[in-house]
């Protein structure tokens, strides 16, 4: 009911106009909406239905990807994941909620507070092991990050654990020695255990367009496997993962729907399309 | 920047006369893109554009400055006047002054309360930390390790329960040690979560808050005018705490929160340590958004 018959240039504004409230940015939005119409005229489609059906299709193959699971060891020693991102995205939150889904299927699970910066971050880390059965290692606040990263390797590979789940501070793509300080981590827990099999990027939903910047940042420090979308439970749609995408080819894997422990699900890109347009 | 970006648009004016409306049009198409990379909200956008309108059609081409320069100057003015004009001052008398903070998940607002309490500290205020958070685990510890890093007084009886009952006793608790201005913190909520959104008020209401703070990402997106309209609506604030200034987010979730709430953005806050934290100025906002 967007256009009533036939589609005017109002019409195509105001699908230009969901897109950017959605977050998808200015660029993206110009680009996929330009496709579209083009594809219209091609292929004839002249109805509103029909244009939105191209649209949904369109953002669903920007969001395609072969294999949205997440990476495992394929050797007797223990998988390896890193979650990192920008303040306050859920970093910690999503690893409590992996630990009960791993834990629950039977796997056993390290998880190392390498956030010794924040206050009480390893605490939080750790209510999270107690509610899971996850075993924690930490060290005091102040303490090096990548010692901490490297002794939940050594604890890994004695229990002979399953997972090993690194949790780092937040931090800003833009500072730079915090930047350096993440790949140091990572590089001093790749020398026991060779490459990291997932280095996931949390991106909060409500993010705007520095989603982007935080992505590109990232990638260049570590190399980021896939992208953790969280707070989806907001009236935010997280849009900016279209273009972190398009841009810099990073799939979205997983999904944080609220603050309990059951509150992750993998990433479905036919329902977030949808979403676009409720 | 903005200016390079106008002077195609503005490529025919000369050094005298008015802008025409056609200049104006191919101008405003630029800043409304500007503004939305910015994250301005597209509403917002629409509005401020239309005042900008307002303000370039027969304005006068100066002599003194090139075309693109004196319009990004118009716009600079107009965007510095819609995000306050200048800094504000909080009037938080009262003993006990009673400040409340809420806001969406991971805002800040457990940092800002230790920011602020150092503040008020060095201005010969004597705070109370207020742990009303009773949800996320292991924020009742952190709030207490802020209270320890800038030397004030915490009052963080559980670490569940009611937080109405919490932020209710602190005052006469905040009595009891001399404290004459009482910080709350609360949990993350999400506005449209109608149980929280109620919880939210009802803290409002038990202490009857000098100022509540609205604490909010500076790098939101779109949303920025729908939550801070239903922190408004639903639970009340007075001003707004912008927070991770110290990030590379253009902000203009700072437009959009104060052209659909009209309150002030009072205090930003520019780092993760309790000293980074400072009055909110709109000339410097007005320049990051505009890029
Ligand atoms: N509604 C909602 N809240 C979430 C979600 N994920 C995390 N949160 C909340 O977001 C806030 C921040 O979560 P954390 O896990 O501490 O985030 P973090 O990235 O580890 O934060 P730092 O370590 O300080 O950078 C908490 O209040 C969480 O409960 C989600 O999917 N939905
Ligand atoms: N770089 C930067 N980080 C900040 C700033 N303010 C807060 N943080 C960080 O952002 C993260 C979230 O801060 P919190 O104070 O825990 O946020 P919160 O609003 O209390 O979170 P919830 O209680 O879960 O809703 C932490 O890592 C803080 O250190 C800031 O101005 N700059
Ligand atoms: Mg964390
Ligand atoms: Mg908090």
């Amino acid at each position: 009911e967007l256009f009533g018959g036939g589609v005017s240039d109002d019409a195509w504004e105001g699908l230009e106009e969901l897109l950017i409230s959605a977050d998808v940015g200015v660029a993206a939005t110009m680009q996929i909406v330009e496709d579209v119409r083009r594809r219209a005229r091609d292929e004839g489609v002249t109805e509103a239905d029909g244009v939105v059906a191209l649209l949904k299709d369109e953002l669903r193959s920007a969001l395609e990807v072969p294999d949205r699971s997440l990476a495992r060891a394929t050797d007797d020693e223990p998988t390896v994941w890193m979650l990192t991102g920008v303040n306050g995205t859920g970093k910690t939150t999503t690893i409590g909620k992996l630990a009960a889904i791993e834990e629950r299927e039977g796997r056993s699970v390290v998880l190392a507070a390498a956030d010794t910066f924040r206050a009480a971050a390893a605490d939080q880390l750790g209510l999270w092991a107690d509610r899971t059965g996850a075993r924690l290692v930490r060290k005091d606040e102040g303490a090096d990050p990548a010692s901490v990263a490297f002794d939940g390797w050594m604890a890994a590979i004695a229990t002979d654990a399953d997972l090993l789940v690194v949790d780092t501070a937040g931090r800003l793509h833009n500072r730079r020695e915090l930047m350096d300080e993440l790949g140091k981590v990572k590089r001093v827990v790749e020398k026991k255990s060779g490459p990291m099999d997932e280095v996931l990027l949390v991106l909060d939903a409500t993010t705007g367009q520095n989603g982007l910047a935080q992505a590109g940042a990232f990638v260049d420090a570590v190399d980021v496997t896939g992208i953790v979308l969280t707070k989806l439970d907001g009236s935010s749609k997280g849009g900016i993962v279209v273009a972190v995408q398009r841009e810099l080819g990073l799939p979205v894997k997983l999904v944080g729907l609220g603050e309990g422990i059951d509150d992750l699900a993998p990433f479905d890109p036919d329902a977030f399309v949808d979403s676009l347009f409720e | 920047a903005l200016a390079q970006r106008l002077d195609d648009a503005l490529s025919r004016v000369r050094g005298r006369g008015r802008l025409d409306d056609e200049t104006v049009d191919a101008t405003l198409s630029e800043i409304r893109l500007a503004l939305l990379e910015a994250d301005v909200n597209f509403k917002v956008v629409r509005g401020f554009v239309s005042r900008l309108r307002e303000v370039l059609v027969g304005e006068e081409v100066s002599k003194a400055l090139n075309p693109s320069q004196q319009v990004v100057k118009a716009v600079h003015a107009e965007l510095v006047r819609a995000l306050g004009g200048e800094s504000v001052t909080p009037d938080l008398s009262g003993n006990p002054a009673v400040i409340m903070l809420a806001g969406l998940q991971g805002s800040g607002k457990t940092t800002a309360a230790g920011k602020l309490a150092k503040q008020l500290k060095k201005k010969g205020r004597t705070p109370m930390l207020v742990a009303c958070d009773l949800q996320r685990p292991a924020a009742v510890q952190q709030l207490r390790i802020n209270a320890e890093k800038v030397g004030v007084h915490v009052y963080a009886p559980v670490e569940s329960g009611d937080p109405v009952a919490v932020a209710r006793d602190s005052l006469a608790k905040a009595r009891d040690t001399g404290c004459d201005v009482v910080i709350v913190d609360t949990a993350g909520r999400l506005h449209i979560d109608t149980e929280l959104m109620g919880q939210a008020r009802d803290i409002r209401a038990a202490v009857d808050p000098t100022a509540t703070l609205f604490v909010i990402d500076a790098m939101i997106g779109q949303e920025a005018v729908n939550v801070s309209k239903a922190f408004l609506d639903d639970v009340g604030f007075d001003g707004v705490i912008l927070t991770k200034l110290d990030g590379d987010a253009r902000g203009g979730a700072a437009l959009s929160v104060r052209e659909v709430t009209d309150r002030p953005i009072v205090y930003a806050s520019v780092g993760e340590k309790m000293e980074d934290f400072e009055a909110f100025h709109p000339d410097r906002m007005a320049d990051r958004i505009l890029g």
